[in-house]
């Protein structure tokens, strides 16, 4: 319904223009609406990293698309809160400035959300507060030991 | 509401019973590429009631069935059990009484599905209802798979919608 | 033409069988044709990384379809042999042991190719003979500078 | 045959000239996101004749000239030079003999592109011919940028076939 669209769309929007400056450390992001037609517009993700112009999340560089992602899948998890969130390698192609913005941003989040994140990234791992090791020790088979954040590197090592 | 275990027995690469306890709200998983992380999201995306194999990367619903290694046969049957501290009665319903709540789904080879809830068996239907008003399910984005990014940046303007009216 | 795929084919299925085990450490590669006629058939790249069953490069986890792409990558390179090679950031999802093989495989490769490569990584930055800095100190304008590894792990906090 | 500088002037972020002088057979680029890395890869992709702008990551031809910032006013025109040693005569042809080939492009605001080998203004279709041979071309696969790996990831077998037919 027009409705229920326009309050998505502005609840998304409201919450996107809070998370993006957390995660660039500053600049702004907003929803678009490319039609007048609440029926059948599309949304456009409009973003401005600090000290650029605006424009479409499709013009920024492949860190910055990410980041932005990253913004849009937090204001709509908080549409409907649920109390764990899993993230799967979202920081990859971050740079470490903006991992360390995302990991604040998570560990501020973690006062009501329980956070899994899967990464590669040693920063992300230090802001963890228990890390689960995978391994495969034996072919195809995963098991799981828990591991300290030098550990964890060394994991890493495969 | 939290969730306290995830407990994984012949689950794609988890073919041994493996329970992981969280602990904490900042949780890492971490290990080499091919070692099984990606396959505990697609176990909670199964257990809370995913019906399509290709969101969890597979072709049909006994995929998630470990299916041998060089060192192990196949096995028969794929079982997730999520384990949620549920003191605050955020799952509502006749559940809300229980301090712990145990939501558990098992497949056999012939694809057919089973639900427990606290043990006891139940429709798929039960398991989506105690998770209305969490932000649970399925396909909330309480879950980012590995892909789910690009797959935002990429969208054009009419799939950005469909995303946010699916959110809602 | 039929011969001239067929030709390509082999080739390029002969290089990944090539590529693959030094990227993976072992396991093997190739490419199937999906369908007995030349001029209508697809191609797949079937994959074995070690320890594991051969499987449609679609059915890997993350990190094991980019490293299998990149050997795809420097398969199809080696058909038309390049005096230089541009990468940027194929690095991302892989872990640190394949992020160490796929350098060694860049070094080696590299007695007779130049290869300009564009990392967060700090192991692949290690493996550079030279480090160019990209820096926008001024809003939205880029200016470079030459970096030792220590500088650009400062610069990478941005 | 080797590249030895890449010249950038008034390209995307690149405003002001800029040499990236290349000493080694193993160089990295680095700096944080946004800075202009993958900038350059598009400037050596431009000036070897990329003739379609979403290859570019712009709309039109004229998008990869510098278009202002907070700080400065667009400009009107753009450049990239690529300067390559040629003491083995792998660039054939009549430019066989030059120990150094100097291949340039530049473009203004009406779209217009200009071509020059060793400074003397040509044609696109004479900077094409000498990479003829070389490998290098705005298509090759010496050129890999940010994508293309989860393009031929998520490539399906008819489109993979077509990257192999296109590389041949
Ligand atoms: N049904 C199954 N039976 C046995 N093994 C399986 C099954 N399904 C998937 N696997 C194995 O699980 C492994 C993939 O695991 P996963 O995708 O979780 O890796 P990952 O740790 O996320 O790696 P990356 O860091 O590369 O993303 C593959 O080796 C695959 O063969
Ligand atoms: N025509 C133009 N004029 C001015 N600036 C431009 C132009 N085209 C692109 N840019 C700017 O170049 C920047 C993108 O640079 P680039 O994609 O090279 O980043 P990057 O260093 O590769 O980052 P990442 O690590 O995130 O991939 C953007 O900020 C964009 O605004
Ligand atoms: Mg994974
Ligand atoms: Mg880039």
């Amino acid at each position: 319904t027009r409705e229920r669209f326009k309050e998505t769309f502005d609840k998304v929007n409201a919450k996107i223009q809070e998370k993006f400056p957390k995660l660039f450390g500053g600049g702004h992001a907003h929803l678009e609406m490319t039609d007048d037609d609440l029926l059948t517009t599309g949304v456009a993700i409009m973003a401005r990293p600090p000290g650029k112009r605006i424009s479409n999340i499709h013009l920024m560089s492949g860190g910055e698309k990410a980041l932005t992602a990253v913004a849009m899948v937090f204001a709509i998890f908080e549409l409907n809160p649920a109390p764990f969130c899993m993230l799967d390698e979202v920081d990859a192609p971050l740079d470490e400035a903006n991992v360390g913005r995302f990991c604040e941003l998570v560990k501020e989040m973690s006062a009501q959300v329980q956070f899994i994140f899967i990464t590669h990234n040693k920063v992300t791992m230090e802001m963890s507060q228990q890390l689960i090791g995978v391994t495969m020790r034996e072919s195809g088979v995963s098991r799981i030991v828990d591991v300290d954040v030098a550990e964890a590197a060394l994991m890493a090592m495969g | 509401m939290r969730l306290n275990k995830i407990k994984l027995a012949g689950f794609k690469s988890f073919v041994d019973p493996t329970t992981l306890n969280l602990t904490s709200n900042l949780v890492g998983i971490v290990g080499p590429n091919g070692c099984g992380k990606s396959n505990t999201i697609d176990a909670v995306r199964w257990v809370m009631g995913e019906s399509s194999a290709k969101h969890l990367r597979g072709q049909s619903m006994d995929d998630v069935i470990f299916n041998g290694s060089s060192s192990r046969k196949p096995v028969a049957q794929a079982s997730i059990e999520l384990i949620f501290d549920n003191s605050d009665g955020a799952i509502g319903g006749e559940y809300a009484k229980f301090n712990e709540v145990s939501v558990r789904r098992s497949v056999s080879r012939d694809g057919q599905s089973t639900y427990y809830l606290n043990g006891t068996r139940c429709r798929r239907r039960d398991i989506t209802d105690i998770f209305l008003g969490t932000g649970l399910g399925p396909r909330s984005y309480a879950i980012i798979e590995q892909g789910m990014i690009s797959r935002l940046i990429e969208a054009k303007p009419q799939e950005l919608r469909v995303y946010l009216e699916e959110a809602a």
